[in-house]
């Protein structure tokens, strides 16, 4: 599996539609402080399931919709979509597809929606999709900033979750 | 299941140590299981020993001898378990210039197995990837993605 | 001694909305005392607006503003009861080059009236300090100082 | 007051007797990761009093004392004498000097010695001499690596040290 493509729209800071396309290696992301780099890390935890508000440095989960600035207002939608490419070892309905494109939407009103190639499907679809493909639940292949420290300056019984999610 | 988490410490304690060495150019590290007796909940103490340097505690590393065992752990679970995918966000921030290059020397090499996403600002790391995305928030407030430098681009 | 915490507060508070207001360039700051009818236990909020940005709760602020908030807070309390020397272990680390430069520019500033060590790793803190010293290991695990550069010798 | 030099010996990672001379304005300090430079900010925190070995990253006191390393062995003291000079506002007996010595010593048996001025004192008056020259007793003017951020991250209440200090 690889990432092809991400897209987010009304995600954080980026209140237009944004497109980042991967390729294979090494893709860095670079700017001033504050710019929006770190939001594109919580886009993609976002999109595969994430569900905690704080693991995304929120309080509560509408605050993933762009907020407004000074000179725009708030939005009323977050979207993010993920499209992965050669994915191999998948379940035998996504076999067929070369690419898969995963979408989730948050409204303001607290709806929110998960699709897999535009067909709505539960959270449960997309995690087990992520597991099959080498992605585990956790998503421990994401590390957030000022995380890399606290794994040393963490109790011994708080590192397990490495070892464990290897198992 | 006991024997599936023996088999995965034992795995990623190898690779630890390999990883280890090479990012720290020799020295010595160890993952210790603190109750081998109760393997499924133990907790697991790490030794770390940079070269030419005494054992102690790793709350005595430095800051960059911290960052850098950290990696060295992240990464030996890695390589024992691929993701196809990897994004690192400032990993390097507390690293000096080599050992920014001893960084991005083994992310080039695993990068052939996995696509990694590194946010950075260490012109080391910059230098290293094969495409770079510049984000801005030249509207205050509102991120955009300006130029996308490729390796080719980037070599001419 | 509720009127000595009040006025360190609003001291405190008054030149906080000022640095904050160097550093970011613009932007808004506030102190709000959560409970205020029991000044001697209540905690402190910190609001911080960057330029252009919504308020909003100072968890979703960025590495970078976070840091230079709480440098912005520091160097309030500082500004209000001035040290004899400050001591500061790479707080520059999780800044860029422009906010390395407010950064250094202040502490220029303030070095008139208190001396100051820097530790650090980014040229543009080197660049702006009277004073540089160097310290290796090459015997490894002992430190030793290097050389000395003084500003008119960095001048030559 | 100002500091004008530091001398360590076998303080942590400087086996060897070791100076710095201060200047006024600012002194930067660099190096590799791991060369000795976070060892001088302790230095300057454990001579000015610094009871807590937590605080020096250390598990106990004696952490302090050089351990040994590849090619030498472990010393039996730690000593650091801090240098002031300027040092104005302190009561009478020290104020026909111009220049104060502060000296700690801390032997591996778990002896320890304060010293002002090569006469021995107690923790007691080397604390009073630094708040008579306006350095507080829980010396706030010395930020640590990886401090910055955590005031940010921290709650509230925990807030109130800068606000005490001042006052
Ligand atoms: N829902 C939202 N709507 C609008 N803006 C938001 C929203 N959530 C977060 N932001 C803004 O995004 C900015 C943070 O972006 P981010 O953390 O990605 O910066 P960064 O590029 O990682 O910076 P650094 O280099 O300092 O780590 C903050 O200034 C914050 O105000
Ligand atoms: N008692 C001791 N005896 C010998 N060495 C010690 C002692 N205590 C700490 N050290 C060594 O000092 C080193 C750490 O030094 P320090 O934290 O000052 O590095 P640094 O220059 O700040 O690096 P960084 O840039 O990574 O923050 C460690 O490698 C540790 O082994
Ligand atoms: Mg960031
Ligand atoms: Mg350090």
């Amino acid at each position: 599996m690889q990432l092809k493509s991400l897209n987010m729209l009304g995600f954080k800071s980026f209140f237009e539609k944004t497109t980042l396309n991967f390729q294979g290696g090494v893709t860095a992301v670079v700017g001033p402080n504050g710019c929006g780099k770190s939001n594109i890390s919580d886009a993609i935890r976002w999109v595969l399931g994430e569900q905690s508000a704080k693991h995304l440095r929120g309080d509560k989960m509408e605050d993933v919709i762009f907020n407004g600035s000074e000179s725009r207002k708030p939005l009323g939608l977050a979207e993010v979509n993920l499209t992965l490419t050669n994915v191999s070892g998948l379940p035998s309905e996504f076999g067929q597809y070369n690419e898969i494109e995963i979408t989730r939407r948050l409204y303001r009103s607290g709806e929110s929606e998960y699709l897999i190639n535009k067909i709505p499907c539960r959270l449960k679809d997309i995690r087990d999709l992520m597991m099959d493909a080498g992605v585990g639940a956790k998503l421990h292949a994401i590390i957030e900033q000022d995380r890399v420290k606290k794994i040393i300056e963490s109790k011994p019984e708080d590192r397990r979750f490495l070892f464990e999610e290897v198992a | 299941t006991i024997e599936l988490f023996t088999r995965s410490f034992n795995d990623i304690h190898e690779k630890f140590k390999e990883v280890f060495n090479r990012l720290f150019e020799g020295g010595r590290a160890e993952l210790v299981l603190l109750d081998p007796a109760n393997v499924l909940e133990s907790g697991i103490e790490i030794i770390a020993q940079p070269r030419g340097k005494k054992v102690q505690s790793i709350t005595s590393l430095s800051g960059g001898e911290k960052a850098l065992t950290a990696i060295a752990l992240l990464f030996a679970a890695f390589l024992v378990k691929p993701s196809p995918f990897c994004m690192l966000d400032e990993a390097d921030a507390p690293l000096d210039a080599s050992n920014v290059m001893r960084f991005t020397r083994l992310i080039r090499e695993m990068s052939s197995m996995s696509q990694f996403i590194v946010i950075t600002h260490k012109t080391g790391t910059m230098e290293m990837a094969d495409a770079l995305y510049g984000i801005t928030m030249d509207e205050p407030g509102c991120s955009k993605v300006v130029s996308v430098k490729l390796r080719e681009a980037a070599m001419a």
